[in-house]
Formats: C-alpha cells, sequence, structure tokens
C-alpha cells in the first residue's frame, strides 16, 4: 500500500513481549520488494 | 589512530541533541546527503515512528528496552518519547537511529528481550496490553532488515594496500602515488608512497578524504590525462608500515565515482581564458582566475591571477564539471565578494575592464556546471563538515550560505575567515549523527556559540 507521499508500506504481525504477557499487533514496515 | 585527530567531541561532552535544542537550529535531513548512508531508504523514517529501545529508567539488572515514539529527527539522531508519557517530555531522549540498540517493534520477542516500562510511568498505566494495541495497531515502524541495510549501505570498494593517485598536499599542481591506510565510513586515509616514517614508526605525511572525492584517481589516471605525477622516491622504505606490508594492488576506474562526462569539441575551455575559481588554499575565497593547462578527459589547470608564483607549482586541476570554477560575473549576480588580484580594488574593478586589460576573454558560460539542482539546504542548517584544509577532520558547521549548488560552511565556534564553499553534493559533508554510527571522530564546536 503507498501513502499520499507515494511511501510504500507492508502489513506486518508483531509479536510483543511485556511482563504481563506475549500478544501481537499489527503494523505497518516499509516495503522491502519496493 | 585517535592521536591523528584533534578533539573529540564525545569526551568533550558535546551532544547533537541539547546542542540543537539550545540553539534552535535544524539539522540538514539525510536527504540532502546523496553519499550517506541509507539516504534512499530514509523517506521511511519519520516523526510518528514506532521503535524499540533501550529501557534506561529502570532498576532491573539486566537489560531491559521501551516502547518508543519518534518526536523529532535531526540527521541520524532522533528524539525519542517512550509510550505512556504522552505529551510530558521529561524523559524524552536523543538516540542515533543507526546504532545498535534501536529496532524495529517486535525486535524485542524474536530475541527474547523483555519489554519494560519506565520506573515513572509503570503504574500509571492498568492494563499495558490495551494500551499497547490502541497505540500500536495501525502505527508504523522500522523496516526488519533496517540494520543491515545500514551495514551494506556503509560497504567500502577499498582495502588496506590499494594504490591509488592523489593529490600532493605539499604541492598542489601534482598527484602521488598513495596506499590506503584506514578506511572509516568511506573515508579513506592515504599514505604517500614516500611519505616516509619517523623515528618512532609514525607516518609523516598523510591524506584523508572520502572514496568518492575528485581528488583521488586510479593509477594511471595522471599519465592518461596528462597531470604532472611525483615519481615515487625509491629510497624512501615504508615496508615497516602495516599498510605496506601486504602486496600492494593497483587501484581500477571502477573502484571510484564516475564524474559527468563533458565533449571538449571545438568550444571546450582554452589556455588563458579567464574565470572565477575557489582558491584550493583558501576554500573561503573565490578568485578571478585563468585556465593554464587543458588536459584530457575534461580536466583543465586553473591559476589564481596575481598570486602565482610563476613555475605552476600552485596551479590546481579542476573537471569542467566541478563546483569551484564558476563563470565570469558569477560572484557579482550572486551577491558574493570576488577575490581580485593585489593591486586591483571592488570600486574599480569590472570584468570587462580586466579582459580588455589582460588581452584576455572570459570561458563561454555553457561550459560550467551551475545548473541550480533542488538540494534541500537551507542557511542555518547543522551538519557536520571535514575541514579541507585539515580533512582527517570532521566537525560541527553550519551552512552558512546557499547559493545555486555552492554552499558557505561555517565551522561553529570558528572566525569567518574559516569558513568553506562546497558543492551540496560533495561527499565531505554528512548528517547530523554520521560520525557516531561510522565511528569518526567528531570535532566539537570550539568556545561558546
Amino acid at each position: 500500500a503507498a501513502d499520499a507521499t507515494g511511501r510504500k508500506w507492508e502489513q506486518k504481525q508483531v509479536q510483543i513481549k511485556t511482563l504481563e504477557g506475549e500478544f501481537s499487533v499489527t503494523m505497518w514496515a516499509s516495503d522491502d520488494k519496493k | 589512530e585517535s592521536r591523528a585527530f584533534g578533539q573529540d567531541a564525545t569526551v568533550a561532552g558535546f551532544d547533537w541533541g541539547s546542542y540543537l535544542e539550545k540553539s534552535g537550529y535544524l539539522a540538514a535531513p539525510l536527504s540532502c546527503f546523496r553519499h550517506a548512508p541509507l539516504c534512499a531508504q530514509w523517506e521511511d523514517i519519520y516523526v510518528g515512528l514506532k521503535v524499540e529501545v533501550l529501557n534506561t529508567h529502570t532498576a532491573l539488572p539486566s537489560k531491559v528496552y521501551w516502547i518508543a515514539t519518534v518526536v523529532r529527527l535531526a540527521g541520524y539522531k532522533a528524539l525519542l518519547r517512550y509510550e505512556g508519557f504522552e505529551d510530558d517530555d521529561s524523559c524524552d531522549l536523543w538516540c542515533n537511529l543507526g546504532t545498535a540498540d534501536v529496532h524495529p517493534i517486535g525486535w524485542c520477542a524474536v530475541n527474547s528481550k523483555l519489554l519494560v516500562p519506565p520506573q515513572e510511568v509503570h503504574q500509571k498505566i492498568k492494563d499495558w496490553k490495551s494500551y499497547l494495541m490502541e497505540r500500536l495497531v495501525g502505527a508504523h515502524t522500522l523496516p526488519v532488515d533496517f540494520h543491515v541495510k545500514m551495514a551494506d549501505s556503509m560497504r567500502c570498494p577499498f582495502r588496506q594496500g590499494v594504490r591509488l593517485e592523489v593529490v600532493d598536499r605539499s604541492q598542489v599542481s601534482r598527484t602521488r602515488y598513495a596506499v590506503v591506510d584506514t578506511i572509516i565510513g568511506g573515508r579513506l586515509r592515504l599514505l604517500y608512497e614516500d611519505g616516509g616514517l619517523g623515528a618512532s614508526g609514525e607516518v609523516l605525511s598523510d591524506f584523508w578524504c572520502h572514496m568518492w572525492s575528485s581528488l583521488v584517481h586510479p593509477v594511471g589516471w595522471s599519465e592518461r590525462v596528462g597531470h604532472t605525477i611525483k615519481e615515487t622516491d625509491k629510497n624512501v622504505n615504508m615496508s615497516s608500515h602495516p599498510a605496506f606490508r601486504k602486496v600492494l594492488q593497483d587501484s581500477v576506474p571502477n573502484q571510484f565515482k564516475k564524474l559527468r562526462t563533458v565533449y571538449m569539441g571545438d568550444t571546450f575551455f582554452e589556455e588563458g581564458m579567464k574565470l572565477e575559481a575557489i582558491d584550493p588554499l583558501n576554500l573561503g575565497n573565490i578568485c578571478v582566475a585563468s585556465v593554464r593547462k587543458v588536459l584530457l578527459d575534461g580536466y583543465i589547470m586553473v591559476g589564481i591571477d596575481g598570486v602565482e608564483i610563476g613555475d605552476g607549482s600552485d596551479w590546481f586541476c579542476y573537471h569542467a564539471s566541478s563546483h569551484a570554477i564558476l563563470p565570469v560575473g558569477y560572484c557579482q549576480n550572486n551577491n558574493i565578494i570576488l577575490t581580485l588580484p593585489p593591486g586591483y580594488v571592488q570600486e574599480s574593478f569590472t570584468w570587462p575592464k580586466y579582459l580588455e586589460e589582460m588581452g584576455a576573454v572570459a570561458a563561454p558560460r555553457r561550459l560550467f556546471n551551475t545548473d541550480a539542482v533542488g538540494h534541500g539546504f537551507t542557511a542555518g542548517m547543522k551538519i557536520e563538515a571535514v575541514d579541507l584544509m585539515e580533512p582527517r577532520l570532521v566537525c560541527v558547521a553550519t551552512v552558512r550560505r546557499c547559493v545555486g549548488r555552492l554552499l558557505l560552511l561555517h565551522f561553529d565556534g570558528w572566525e569567518p575567515e574559516f569558513d568553506q564553499w562546497v558543492d551540496c553534493q560533495s561527499p565531505e559533508i554528512y548528517p547530523v549523527g554520521w560520525c557516531e554510527i561510522t565511528g569518526y571522530q567528531l570535532q566539537p564546536p570550539i568556545g561558546p556559540e
């Protein structure tokens, strides 16, 4: 996906590991394939 | 190598973050520096990005991390705010995004590191999971291979023991054979082949420049273009120095930056033509100058009018595409004081009169590379810049003026007489934080600003 400035991003599922436990969130990181 | 440098900014207590905050100045953005590591990828780095960073506000004995948001960028440096602090800037920290302790979100889980909030906010949020979910879902982070790309972009085609040709700092009109000794962040420490060693093995003559500098050339370049080269004095023995112990390898053209092609047809520079040129020995001055000799491949030798010794030893070699040679009238058109030959004064000097008096013609304007480039620098921006008169030193500097593709650089804390004109695409200028990521020593400002 591209944002308004033309940057290309891809969605990533990332793990968060805190003292309270582990969970995953969906974030955006720059698209390596661009 | 640290003894080869001057002061060390870190040891002297210099910190870019507080320096920028105190002065209120901006750092030049990374996109201004095409030769800087990760320049092309830096468009993905912006305010609002989330990262995992070392938590320095914890009593835990082990190294723990926490999530932070980029709230300000200055070159490679980012002002980060830990999650949970919201509008509170009391624990904001400046980090270099190129250093090891800043990572994409998810790095800690993959590397079995724990995320622990700073003590100041630990108890403030009751349900950290919900809080973080709300802050992170749909937000942006660094690419997973950020540090790999950083390392890739810092690769250098040179290694210790490579031979090349470089300007002779003791006589600028000629080149001299030199060998690569040290490489830091693409900057080469070159030892002249006959530079000599002192009684305790110290190098008596060296030269520092970036691998893309216009002052270094492959072996065979001088002979090919017709430039004078000093033959190596075989009586000088450098073999006890580590750079000379290996089998030396001659450099080849594809290890160097390719210059813009120029066509030397009927309308090229000719001997005697007048121009304006940056004085190679006083880089803050743009002087009245003459073409003294035309070499091959678009190179010319230029002398500064009125101060030449007469034997050609102070001529300097410029490529026709160089930013440092300018058409007559350039200074006047851009409100720069032209340095005149001795005996002339600003009030009465005019180019038409001077040309008539000298029986010379001006080099045609179309031969010069004065095309405007959208470089992004503006006056007041802070950078790290090489003092080209002492090129081992990378200093805290400010862009003082921008004129076309030229930048007038001021070295913070130094008198304006040390200011230097450089090209906006010079490989000798770097973003804030470059020294920190490459391990090159940064010279702090001298005295109070």
